[in-house]
């Protein structure tokens, strides 16, 4: 299926450390 | 435990114009980088200026990966765009809030079917005002316009009583300023 994230769900990345 | 980024719909580039009159307007369009995962977003986001740093002339364009920052462009020449145009002082309180619900709008797909007429977002900075745009690719698909549009000034939070004007590039080529026609408002 088509990969659709909410708004939320993207913020929730914003601030967390990058995994390799 | 296992940890994997999170793939986006899309690989999506990022432009940037800086305005320099001794170049060509193509010379003077950049590329910035490509990335198709939610964290390489973020990554790439916390890197760059915020919009309303930028110097005036400049701009920033996200586009889905093959699909370049302009007209000519064989996906945006028969589209349009959904214009966002602010007021000097919204610069300082709006203009990038917008701008980052543009872009989570884009790669989170969040135009559902619709999605794949969107070819992706600009934003201008301008001294007269800034602009931000979602570019679309046919503006006779009326019914993806029009949802586009809906979805698109809901999660700006533009309240019902503020109109906006979706404008095909054939006629922003040919005409200007007041001249310029909506073919469809929200």
């Amino acid at each position: 299926g088509k990969k659709q994230y909410g708004r939320e769900f993207l913020l929730d990345f914003q601030f967390m450390p990058a995994c390799v | 435990e296992h940890i994997t980024k999170h793939p986006l719909q899309n690989r999506w580039a990022l432009w940037f114009f800086k305005n320099d009159k001794s170049k060509t307007w193509q010379d003077n369009l950049q590329l910035v980088t490509k990335f198709d995962t939610v964290e390489d977003f973020w990554a790439l986001y916390s890197h760059i200026q915020l919009a309303s740093k930028l110097t005036s002339g400049c701009d920033y364009s996200l586009f889905k990966d093959g699909i370049e920052p302009m007209w000519e462009d064989n996906w945006n020449k028969c589209g349009g765009r959904w214009l966002i145009t602010l007021a000097k002082q919204q610069r300082h309180t709006e203009l990038d809030r917008f701008w980052l619900e543009t872009l989570l709008c884009l790669i989170g797909e969040m135009f559902s079917d619709y999605s794949d007429d969107v070819c992706g977002a600009v934003i201008n900075i301008r001294t007269k005002g800034d602009k931000i745009a979602i570019w679309t690719r046919e503006a006779e698909n009326q019914d993806a316009v029009i949802h586009i549009g809906r979805i698109y000034k809901e999660h700006l939070g533009l309240s019902s009583k503020v109109v906006i004007g979706y404008q095909a590039h054939a006629d922003t080529a040919t005409k200007s300023g007041s001249l310029m026609k909506n073919k469809f408002v929200v």
